[in-house]
């Protein structure tokens, strides 16, 4: 089974076409291995995407450096894996 | 004891376990439930549509299908609570009841199972397909990209990469989970509607994806939108963006409801179910009710609708 401690989820706020290039430029380096759940696209729309435990500083280093604004979804998106499969269980129990 | 009253809702549930109470809820409501195959998976599943119908011989109809993208659980999870509210409801609701004596409708709760299954096994993130791609050491296709709607059209929601989630295919219908719907679609040749569940975000959305020009129904099925995300609101305050595709995220080729509407059905809608909070659509199982229950209201309105406006 794929685990994914470590991973973080952030949610990128774009606020002009060129940080919204930035963003597309990560999105094309494949080694990095990122997951975007939303794309990014429109202006009005966060982009949220994943990023494999060994990429996170990197990444963080990208958009500070580029002074791209984000915050932190979820912290470690294995926690949130743990309770659902808790919940599975206890809910399969009943 | 074939109460089907212990399978809970309010949990996520394995592909088993959905596909076990699909065969309760047939035997429950017999009179208007019957379970049909459309095909077959990649990996050779079935894949089981419920039939809601009180009769008659190819009536009008309403699609209704969840969990294209595997990941997205609470698809699934809302379209067999959603399963469970129509035919309870048959006879008791009035305009349920007036929209089953003149409709079917048809629903496809798990529309990739062999995505599903490996995100329950495997890979909790996986959104695509799980077909093997010529050439290429990746797995899978994004099904919501595979539509012979302006198909692998320059867009940046799709890629023509084997690796990429939101990969088309090597061509339109290449995936048998799509090809399935189509030939059913087809075949069928009297739906009225195509509504999908997707998740996550909280969006309504109505053709075009694949362009950016607005659909020749723009003002209806904006109105319409429009309304059915208010009746979503009216419950938890639950509000959903509402526009075409192109507009409200990205332009994105070979979507599922761009090929219903260039083939006729003119009220297609996909929704992005809750959240925009923090879990996208690893949502905690304790919302999956909540957000079935405000889906449903605005699916109805849709529903309504589409029966008081037959084209």
């Amino acid at each position: 089974l794929e685990t994914f401690v470590g991973h973080q989820v952030l949610r990128i706020m774009t606020r002009n076409e060129e940080e919204v290039e930035k963003i597309q430029l990560l999105e094309s380096l494949e080694h990095l291995e990122l997951d975007f759940w939303i794309n990014p696209s429109a202006l009005a729309q966060p982009v949220d995407v994943r990023i494999p435990a060994n990429s996170v500083q990197a990444v963080k280093a990208f958009l500070e450096a580029h002074g791209i604004q984000y915050s932190i979804l979820i912290e470690d998106l294995q926690v949130i894996l743990d309770k659902e499969k808790e919940d599975m269980a206890c809910g399969q129990q009943k | 004891e074939r109460s089907s009253n212990t399978f809970n809702y309010g949990t996520y549930h394995t592909l088993e376990e959905i596909y076990t109470e699909l065969d309760h809820l047939v035997a429950e409501y017999s009179s208007i439930v019957s379970k049909l195959q459309i095909g077959q998976s990649y990996e050779k599943r079935p894949l089981y549509v419920l039939k809601f119908s009180t009769g008659g011989s190819n009536r009008p109809a309403i699609w209704l299908d969840a969990g294209i993208h595997s990941r997205e659980w609470v698809t699934q999870a809302s379209a067999i609570w959603i399963a469970r509210k129509i035919a309870s409801d048959y006879g008791k609701d009035p305009s349920i009841t007036s929209l089953l004596n003149r409709m079917d409708i048809f629903l496809l709760t798990v529309s990739n199972p062999d995505g599903y299954v490996f995100t329950h096994t495997t890979n909790r993130m996986w959104r695509k397909t799980r077909s093997k791609n010529q050439g290429s050491l990746c797995i899978g296709v994004d099904p919501n990209r595979n539509w012979d709607a302006g198909f692998g059209g320059r867009s940046p929601g799709a890629s023509s990469k084997p690796c990429s989630e939101s990969y088309h295919g090597p061509k339109a219908n290449s995936e048998v989970e799509v090809k399935s719907v189509v030939n059913f679609i087809k075949n069928h040749g009297n739906i009225r509607a195509f509504l999908t569940l997707h998740s996550y975000s909280q969006l309504l959305m109505y053709p075009y994806g694949y362009k950016c020009t607005k659909p020749a129904d723009y003002a209806e099925l904006d109105a319409v939108g429009r309304s059915a995300a208010n009746s979503i609101r009216s419950l938890y305050g639950t509000t959903f963006r509402v526009g075409t595709i192109c507009n409200v995220i990205y332009q994105a080729s070979g979507g599922s409801i761009d090929w219903s509407y260039d083939n006729g059905i003119k009220y297609s809608f996909a929704f992005e179910l809750r959240d925009t909070g923090r879990y996208g659509f690893l949502l905690p199982s304790n919302q999956i009710i909540p957000t079935a229950e405000e889906t449903w209201l605005g699916l109805k309105t849709i529903m309504e609708h589409v029966r008081d406006n037959s084209y």
